[in-house]
């Protein structure tokens, strides 16, 4: 799966693969203070032994520990635990779910939007493909809303960049793709090559995404990401 | 020699059972042909038994070709025609209440030696779903073999269909051969066509082995909760949420443990109750309270459904003794109070939901016995709180008391028939209202889109069944409209929105060779006219007037014999023609004690008056 961090200090922004096996399990997002937490299993392609697989979100966990919470989302089915209880929705709902501390809004066949205790809030969209396609299956993608509402002690792949970052790109030249210049980037002590390219985001336009232009960091983020990617790696989705 | 299919003269070509149904609204024709073969005229009869919830539509008779159609009239104007024929010595009740689920249609004709007849009956229902399924009943009884029969069943459903089934209760492994069942995507079907040999009941026997019931069941896919059918105008909009947890319930179950209850009826109620304590989840409360001419209680407030407690309660189940009088009110009244307390003193959550399932065999006759007083007094206690479900057990009891005491205050009454199988009746009803998924189910639409809405709020939605709202489009041209579906679920408030592309819907059903064009209008209507009749047992004075009249307007323009309406079938007998009346029997009224017509027509007539089964 790829990831777009959004410098808005910066007006620009920085995105990274991460590339690990079909079922590994990542922690994206882990607030103490809050209570929330989300993760993202790993799914391939249809076909296995293809050189340099894809790898997607096939599934996501949120879990709100201070409200007992859990929501599991995958590319089928949507579900919602408080406590033991659980409630099961799928793609095809148009459902408004509103709980004590949450407001889960299943948008039927599109994305899910959830909000949690004073107002952070998750998009989940659903990227469907055309199911006779050989290679490609559904899968999921997750944007935060109003990080700024979640505590300073966030932290996981993609809530370590909910607190403001500072980086600098400088000696801009040519790559090996000439379209993708190549440049040199201090960031959290570290000097990176990287790569400037394009990634998708796709909130408004599920099915073609519109390309934001970012500094491609390689090696699964590696200088960039605190620590080493596959610190993240969890081994549950809750 | 004549063939086997010919018995007293009496030849039957065929019988030809089809039935359409296009969304759960089901359209069967029953025809059946038959010649005299005998040298003097014969008298020929056609009888169908045909679900109590099903209107007929039309039936049509034809000899050597002339056709004599039923007409359906306002029941009174019938009633003229009707005691034309009661002077004249002969009843006229074409239809009668036949057992359980259904009512049986006859009509018999004297045809002339080597004439043909051709009778052809249709009626319509609405297919309720009840445990996760829809249920077709068909009663299979021909008094001869026959050339050819055949079942035929089309169901057409746009969600598409998940399952479907078809049984006899007759089956063998022959029959089990001439018996197909298939669905694919968004069509199923069912065949049942015996040859003349398969028919016997033993391998010379001119009797046949086909006697019994055939039922047809069948369930619609569910990936999306609801569903929204147009055609013409109208809309149909289904709904039926899945895994979504059980609301917890709190239960209150008030018994008459009155004399009359001695004996087996105590018996089969203790072993119900027994069995729906072992069905009850730890989340639900309950308590029993026992009435005969005094009231008792297990307990003096509403107890968890512990496993103790549940053991505890069955050591009282089994202990109950019958005794005394019937004191409805009191046991009523305690029941409601103590929910009511339970609600106010927060004993039971704050998401659940009660009910008070009472059962009784009698009628009132110690301490309040005015059956108005009672209503109303219950009316005030409960205030529209928590639903009341009446269990009448037996005939000797007031069951239209019940049933209007119940649907006041949003229940519905069940009767419970004497038999052998009383106490899996009970345990029948529990299952249905044991699982709400949902309390205080609001289903909305734009106001300036839609008109005539069958009803759209319930109390409850319980699991495996389904709430179906229908309406008019105001709008002819209206592209879209959107319906939400509000309810309170166990952990959560749900909003479940459907987005309708009016032009793609209509275009997509209509599509479908399978539809007859104006069902969903017929949906509509029929729905329209149930809940008419239902809420007209609430109401007096004027507010019924209206009511019966919008749906006596309706079942004349859709043309159902329903309890407002009568239809009236001319018969030819030796050149005169006759006329009889089709009416539809209540399940409140006592067993109308008439003979068939068919029965009637060759005796004299009795010295006993003829009750006519009437709607009012």
């Amino acid at each position: 799966p790829h990831f777009i961090i959004r410098v808005p200090e910066k007006e620009d922004a920085l995105c990274f693969n991460i590339n690990e096996e079909p079922g590994v399990v990542l922690n994206l997002i882990r607030d103490p203070s809050t209570g929330i937490s989300i993760s993202g299993q790993i799914i391939g392609e249809k076909k296995v032994n293809v050189k340099n697989q894809k790898t997607y979100f096939g599934r996501l966990g949120i879990v709100n520990t201070r409200a007992d919470l859990k929501i599991e989302v995958t590319t089928q089915k949507i579900t919602l635990w408080k406590g033991l209880d659980q409630t099961n929705f799928t793609w095809m709902n148009t459902v408004m779910v509103k709980q004590e501390g949450l407001s889960l809004q299943i948008n039927r066949k599109k994305n899910i939007v959830v909000s949690i205790g004073d107002g952070v809030s998750f998009v989940i969209i659903l990227h469907q493909v055309w199911k006779n396609l050989p290679y490609h299956h559904d899968f999921l993608g997750l944007y935060t809303v109003d990080s700024h509402r979640m505590s300073v002690q966030t932290h996981g792949l993609l809530g370590q960049f909910f607190h403001p970052i500072d980086f600098e790109v400088f000696d801009v030249r040519p790559g090996s793709d000439p379209s993708k210049p190549d440049a040199t980037m201090m960031v959290k002590n570290h000097k990176l090559t990287v790569t400037r390219g394009w990634q998708k985001d796709y909130r408004k336009d599920p099915r073609h995404g519109s390309e934001v232009p970012c500094w491609f960091i390689h090696n699964n983020g590696a200088g960039l990401i605190d620590g080493s990617h596959t610190d993240y790696i969890v081994s549950d989705i809750f | 020699s004549l063939p086997d299919t010919v018995l007293n003269g009496i030849e039957v070509y065929s019988t030809k059972i089809s039935c359409k149904v296009t969304s759960r609204f089901a359209h069967n024709v029953v025809v059946t042909r038959a010649v005299n073969r005998a040298d003097t005229a014969k008298e020929i009869s056609f009888d169908v038994e045909l679900p109590k919830t099903a209107f007929i539509t039309s039936f049509t008779m034809t000899i050597d070709g002339v056709t004599y159609p039923g007409n359906i009239k306002e029941k009174e104007v019938a009633k003229k025609q009707y005691d034309k024929a009661v002077s004249q010595g002969k009843t006229a009740g074409l239809v009668k209440a036949s057992g359980r689920k259904l009512e049986k249609f006859t009509v018999s004709v004297n045809v002339a030696a080597g004439s043909k007849v051709t009778f052809e009956l249709i009626y319509e229902e609405l297919l309720k779903r009840h445990l996760g399924k829809y249920e077709m009943f068909l009663k299979i009884q021909p008094k001869q073999l026959i050339n050819h029969f055949e079942i035929e069943a089309d169901i057409f459903e746009p969600q598409g269909i998940s399952s479907l089934d078809a049984e006899a209760t007759f089956m063998t492994n022959d029959l089990l051969g001439v018996l197909t069942k298939s669905f694919s995507g968004k069509k199923g079907h069912v065949s049942f066509k015996p040859t003349l040999d398969q028919q016997r009941s033993c391998s010379n026997c001119t009797t046949s082995l086909l006697n019994g019931d055939f039922t047809i069941t069948y369930d619609v896919n569910r990936e999306s909760p609801a569903n929204v059918q147009i055609v013409n105008g109208y809309f149909v909009h289904f709904f039926a949420p899945k895994d979504l947890p059980v609301v917890p319930k709190n239960v209150v179950f008030v018994i008459d443990v009155s004399g009359s209850m001695y004996g087996r009826k105590l018996v089969q109620t203790k072993e119900a109750l027994l069995k729906i304590l072992e069905d009850m989840k730890e989340e639900d409360y309950l308590n029993f309270i026992l009435f005969s001419s005094d009231v008792t209680v297990w307990k003096d407030t509403l107890i968890k459904a512990t496993p103790e407690n549940l053991k505890e309660a069955k050591d009282f189940v089994k202990n109950i003794q019958d005794q005394g009088m019937t004191n409805i009110n009191d046991g009523l009244m305690r029941g409601i109070k103590m929910l009511n307390e339970a609600r106010e003193a927060n004993v039971i959550p704050k998401r659940s939901t009660s009910l008070i399932i009472m059962l009784t065999d009698g009628e009132a006759n110690v301490g309040e016995s005015r059956v108005e007083k009672i209503q109303e007094n219950v009316r005030n206690a409960i205030e529209g709180k928590f639903p009341l479900y009446n269990l009448g057990f037996g005939y000797n009891l007031n069951y239209d008391f019940l049933e209007k005491m119940a649907l006041e205050n949003h229940g519905l009454a069940r009767r419970i028939y004497e038999d052998s199988d009383a106490d899996l009746q009970m345990q029948g009803f529990y299952d249905e209202v044991a699982n709400p998924l949902l309390v205080d189910v609001e289903v909305q639409y734009p106001e300036n889109a839609i008109a005539d809405i069958t009803q759209n709020n319930y109390q409850h939605f319980y699991d495996g069944s389904e709430i179906v709202v229908a309406g008019r489009l105001v709008d002819q041209d209206l592209n879209s409209f959107t319906a939400d579906v509000k309810g309170q679920g166990a952990l959560n408030d749900l909003t479940f929105t459907e987005e309708v592309d009016v032009k793609e819907t209509e275009k997509a059903l209509k599509e479908q060779k399978y539809i007859f064009g104006d069902f969903i209008e017929r949906l509509w209507a029929y729905l329209t006219i149930q809940q008419l009749l239902e809420k007209r047992k609430n109401v007096q004075g004027e507010e019924k007037e209206n009511l019966t009249a919008q749906a006596l307007e309706l079942s004349l323009k859709y043309h159902f014999v329903t309890p407002l309406t009568s239809m009236v079938v001319t018969k030819p007998e030796d050149n005169i023609e006759q006329e009889a009346v089709a009416d539809k029997p209540l399940e409140g009224k006592p067993e109308p004690i008439t003979s068939s017509y068919a029965t009637q027509y060759h005796h004299q007539p009795p010295a006993k008056p003829y009750y006519y089964v009437d709607g009012d």
